[in-house]
């Protein structure tokens, strides 16, 4: 993985084959856990960060559940790299790591980030069918059993905000649903889109503010404000209903609710001037800064159990 | 495979809540075809909106009647994306073989 081109995008057979090599070079440290299958059968792949121990408390990172947008799974790939690199080297990291489990799920619809790269580049749902339609695909990011198909959601599977016709119908979702569940000890879930600059808590479907709201605040403040100490990127922050716009169904609506009080999705660069289309130049440095916001929740989340 | 030649990105940022209403009216209009990138969620806030070639025109006419000031953001999508795959391909193409 040392020769793996972390400064340009890649097609999903390569970063399966980064995944593969990745743990074969660390075998003490990564493995690779198969969640379930994407609906066209891709395997949903995990890598698992650990030095040990049963059931530790985790960290759940997600990139690409929006295929369309590339800067993600390739800054997860960065991530994945970043966590063996910094391992025994970054005393942060390495107490986390000797504490807790992280598990990075790169490629989060791995049949729309294939259809991306090969048919539309635009793509942004799952590709299922959906019956009596012939539009195809949901939106996996309002597919969660969370004010599922509230406003901020669309019920015509013709929009890029299609819920789906239940809650966690994408075996996409449904295997992270599954993962969570039986995991039970995940303490901090982040994921992660692009694009527009931001870091968000829950909730979206609702204007009622969460109980740790406060706290989830100043940490938010905290990592945003270190992710732009790199190159001044600048970021908003706050609940994803004030920040955005309401939205149903939501990744981190779900998993606050499931009381993981660490629930947080990011929307990487850029301001908007490449949206999707943000140039390979940017990935690395986008990969970076996020870093910095990533440590910060992780080590908080480390050093405030509960 | 799909493309988007001519297909333009625009940037609205709406001015006050008539032009928000206006935009959010949009997103739930299939006349246009528009595939909204950022979406529509406050007074200055901008609002990203690709638009496919075959509706510039009526597009832009639409907002410009109804005196919504819009930039363009991506002048010729197909042209970055076109970039985009050149440069993902010269990567491929330098790629060193493992020993």
């Amino acid at each position: 993985t040392d020769s793996y081109d972390y400064y340009n995008y890649h097609t999903i057979s390569e970063i399966y084959r980064f995944q593969d090599m990745l743990v074969a070079e660390n075998p003490n440290l990564v493995s690779k856990v198969v969640i379930g299958q994407s609906y066209e059968g891709r395997p949903l792949n995990v890598l698992k960060f650990s030095t040990g121990g049963t059931n530790r408390r985790a960290i759940w990172i997600d990139t690409g559940i929006h295929s369309r947008e590339w800067v993600t799974q390739a800054s997860g790939t960065w991530f994945a790299k970043k966590i063996v690199t910094d391992y025994g080297r970054d005393a942060a990291l390495t107490a986390i790591l000797d504490n807790m489990d992280i598990f990075l799920e790169i490629v989060t619809n791995p049949d729309g980030f294939y259809y991306s790269h090969t048919r539309n580049r635009m793509w942004r749902k799952t590709r299922k069918p959906n019956r009596g339609s012939s539009c195809i695909g949901v939106d996996p990011n309002r597919n969660w059993d969370a004010g599922f198909g509230g406003p901020g959601a669309s019920s015509s599977p013709c929009s890029e905000t299609y819920h789906g016709p239940s809650a966690h119908s994408e075996s996409e979702v449904k295997s992270i649903v599954d993962f969570v569940k039986s995991h039970g000890n995940i303490k901090a879930f982040i994921s992660i889109h692009a694009y527009s600059q931001m870091l968000m808590y829950p909730y979206g479907y609702t204007r009622t503010a969460v109980k740790d709201q406060a706290e989830l605040h100043a940490v938010a403040q905290r990592a945003v404000s270190n992710l732009a100490s790199l190159y001044g990127t600048r970021y908003r922050y706050g609940s994803i209903i004030n920040v955005i716009y309401q939205a149903s169904g939501g990744t981190i609506d779900w998993t606050y609710n499931q009381g993981i009080k660490y629930s947080y999705t990011f929307e990487l660069r850029d301001t908007g001037r490449y949206g999707f289309v943000l140039p390979a130049s940017q990935i690395v440095p986008t990969a970076r800064e996020t870093w910095l916001a990533l440590m910060t929740l992780m080590d908080h989340t480390f050093k405030n159990p509960y | 495979k799909e493309t988007f030649e001519g297909h333009q990105v625009f940037r609205i940022v709406p001015k006050d809540d008539v032009q928000l209403s206006l935009l959010k009216d949009l997103e739930d209009m299939f006349e246009f075809q528009l595939d909204f990138w950022k979406d529509v969620t406050g007074v200055g806030t901008p609002v990203d909106v690709r638009v496919p070639l075959d509706s510039l025109e009526s597009f832009k006419s639409h907002l410009e009647t109804r005196d919504v000031d819009y930039s363009i953001m991506i002048e010729d999508l197909q042209a970055v994306l076109d970039q985009e795959q050149e440069e993902m391909d010269s990567a491929a193409r330098f790629a060193q073989p493992r020993n």
